[in-house]
């Protein structure tokens, strides 16, 4: 379960607000990922106190909610990564970019569907570069896009190019990996489906034997 | 041996998430949920988890009415408490506090687990002196356990003489809510809107069972 509250003094509408909260979840927390159970129990509540005085907020168009929404998707994203980066088990946080959908929603589709496999996760665990299963979850995302445009990087190591994998230092891209699971730092993993505007992310960790130990003990 | 008796333990003896802000015109301060103008918070061991004693009894007020918004679990197996806070936003456009309870996720206990929400709330509404429908109520822990009842009414005076309008008011906060979590996790930031400063802050927690589908 995620559970989460924020606060803010900012003078905003009621209907306003809502509306910002929902775009700044589905930014965030809809975005994160550790074992792909969506729990009973899974609550954000918002509250704005108005207490800071500043311009008030009545139209989601406005300059002023455009700076608030920004803010607003800042802190929620900090939160919504620490959560994935704590994920049950974890050595490491993974974060996946998707540039090149149609539309935001589409690209975020695909990076979920790439933070959500247990394969890539296990692939992560096991320090092993592997496109391939990174390719697939973006395949089976249920997002169209022309597979000779897909393009794959693991940090800075260019995997896929053109639907095709490239050669590349398997050693270097495995200490890329080994790296981050020591320091339980971040893996980057960026992905280009084509030339659309549309980019998301999204935020998963790796797939551990501590997950499945600490899981069998905790019962619920 | 010293009388387990619900006290406020001390927050920061409890690790701390690394928190990744993506950049922007913002500044990271401390505070939390506390960072912004009006609200308060409070975590405290109220005698609510299986085992341990850590906090894990948490509240957030608000001194005004607060305009309030909420995204919850389109799981269809709904705990009580979001049932709850989703029939309060309907009535309501404003709220005054969140309390917020890990051990047992009041999910799977049907009416009467509905009904332990609704005493929870209306018991910390006449200690705040405000309406009922102003409490909003999140839980986490097991699937299928009430909430120790007894034991959180008995806690809700100290938790509300315990807050504070500190950062460590929001992180003793951010520890209480955690299950399974290692870390606590907790942020705020300043930044400007219309050219006055404003505050964003925030806590959340989760290590198990995420992947939210929240609307």
């Amino acid at each position: 379960t995620m559970l989460g509250v924020i606060t803010t003094d900012a003078v905003v509408a009621s209907d306003v607000w809502r509306k910002m909260v929902q775009i700044a979840v589905n930014r965030s927390f809809n975005q994160i990922t550790v074992d792909g159970d969506t729990s009973t129990n899974d609550t954000v509540i918002a509250l704005a106190s108005g207490l800071s005085g500043s311009p008030r907020i009545s139209s989601l168009q406005s300059h002023e909610a455009v700076e608030l929404q920004a803010g607003l998707d800042a802190v929620m994203q900090g939160l919504a990564k620490s959560i994935a980066w704590d994920g049950e088990g974890a050595t490491c946080l993974i974060e996946v970019s998707v540039t090149g959908g149609e539309i935001e929603a589409e690209a975020a589709k695909i990076a979920r569907s790439v933070a959500s496999s247990s394969l890539v996760k296990a692939a992560i665990y096991g320090r092993d570069p592997n496109w391939g299963r990174i390719a697939c979850a973006a395949g089976y995302a249920g997002i169209s896009f022309d597979q000779k445009k897909l393009r794959v990087l693991l940090g800075d190591i260019l995997l896929m190019d053109g639907g095709e994998p490239q050669l590349f230092d398997r050693a270097a891209a495995s200490a890329y990996l080994k790296k981050s699971g020591e320091t339980h730092g971040t893996v980057d993993i960026k992905v280009s489906v084509g030339d659309g505007p549309g980019r998301g992310q999204a935020w998963g960790c790796d797939l551990s034997y501590d997950y499945v130990k600490i899981n069998a003990e905790y019962t619920t | 041996v010293s009388a387990t008796t619900p006290t406020d333990v001390d927050a920061s003896s409890f690790p701390a998430a690394p928190i990744f802000l993506p950049q922007g015109p913002w500044s990271q301060i401390p505070g939390g949920v506390t960072a912004a103008q009006g609200f308060k918070a409070a975590g405290i061991y109220g005698g609510l988890r299986a085992v341990g004693q850590k906090p894990d009894l948490a509240l957030v007020t608000c001194d005004v009415d607060a305009i309030s918004a909420g995204a919850f679990t389109t799981n269809v197996v709904a705990a009580a408490p979001v049932l709850y806070c989703k029939n309060a936003l309907e009535f309501s456009e404003t709220a005054r506090a969140v309390l917020i309870n890990a051990g047992q996720a009041n999910a799977g206990t049907g009416d009467a687990g509905y009904q332990d929400v609704i005493e929870c709330a209306n018991a910390l509404a006449k200690l705040l002196k405000m309406g009922p429908e102003e409490v909003l109520i999140e839980s986490t822990g097991v699937i299928g356990q009430r909430i120790k009842k007894g034991a959180l009414l008995e806690s809700l005076p100290n938790l509300v003489s315990s807050l504070s309008q500190s950062t460590l008011g929001a992180d003793a906060a951010a520890v209480a809510i955690t299950t399974t979590d290692l870390v606590s996790k907790s942020v705020a930031i300043e930044t400007e809107v219309g050219g006055a400063t404003i505050t964003v802050g925030g806590m959340a927690k989760g290590s198990g069972m995420i992947h939210p589908n929240m609307a």
